[in-house]
């Protein structure tokens, strides 16, 4: 099945 | 003084049902422009955020910048109070409140209900969403994709949506079956809130979890419109105007093949 990911693959988190 | 009148409180209470059960506690950052709110879920999965700009309101002063942190539940238990037609007069310091001030005037101007929420402290940063060109926009009925991602959650949790020239596609499945619903471009663009455009630069597969999708949709009362935008390495967004004075834009991070 497929993974959940995060947004802070795609978001710099600061 | 920061001091915001919205003639029509009916908005404010819709902003919460849409974001409350996504983000507790938000930051709502008021400027001379607008007041802009960002939150992330707390699984970092989803971020909220609004936009609402100084000419949605009646009367707006923000003499210096301040920010509040809000609880939804509070604001929204408040707001739960406020006919649709009621005026909501949005009221604080503006050297670091620690409480926030809101008046409700009845649309007759009989009642007026006046309530303080102390403000939440909340540290998380605001996040550098990037301008991104997307590889595909659709646009269509906010009902419909309410309706869409109800049904389809009766038959998986998660949902994937394939964009082509003609049409999109969102399907899932799980142990009752497959469900496949296929939206294609409308020719005519008669009735906008009926029709679904869907404008592409490159074809996308994508996958998300229809549990987000769901808690978005709850901004359906506030556009007949809602437009998804896609690209293969980037989060889903979607997004619903306020009229022409802001926005509510969910961003969602997409499942992927181990």
């Amino acid at each position: 099945s497929k993974r959940q990911i995060t947004l802070s693959r795609f978001f710099k988190l600061p | 003084m920061f001091e915001a009148k919205l003639q029509q409180g009916g908005l404010l209470k819709k902003i919460l049902e849409s974001v409350k059960d996504l983000v507790v506690d938000g930051l709502w950052d008021c400027d001379g422009a607008a007041i802009t709110l960002q939150g992330m879920d707390s699984s970092h999965v989803a971020l909220v955020e609004m936009l609402l700009r100084a000419e949605a309101f009646e009367h707006y002063r923000c003499d210096r910048n301040v920010t509040l942190g809000m609880n939804h539940n509070h604001l929204s238990k408040i707001l739960k109070c406020a006919n649709n037609d009621d005026i909501v007069i949005l009221k604080a310091a503006d050297q670091n409140p620690d409480s926030c001030s809101l008046i409700l005037e009845s649309k007759n101007g009989e009642k007026t209900s006046d309530f303080v929420v102390s403000l939440v402290r909340i540290d998380t940063d605001q996040l550098g969403i990037p301008e991104t060109e997307y590889s595909a926009h659709v646009k269509m009925s906010s009902g419909e994709f309410q309706r869409i991602c109800r049904d389809l959650s009766q038959f998986g949790d998660a949902v994937q949506i394939t964009c082509s020239k003609q049409d999109v596609k969102f399907s899932s499945s799980g142990e009752t079956g497959k469900a496949n619903i296929t939206l294609t471009h409308s020719a005519t663009v008669d009735k906008e809130e009926e029709s679904v455009t869907v404008d592409l630069k490159e074809p996308v597969d994508l996958t998300f979890a229809l549990r987000f999708l769901n808690l978005f949709t709850k901004a359906t009362p506030i556009s007949d419109t809602v437009t998804l935008s896609l690209s293969q390495e980037a989060p889903l967004v979607v997004e619903y105007k306020i009229g022409d004075s802001g926005h509510i834009r969910y961003f969602l991070a997409p499942k992927i093949q181990e």
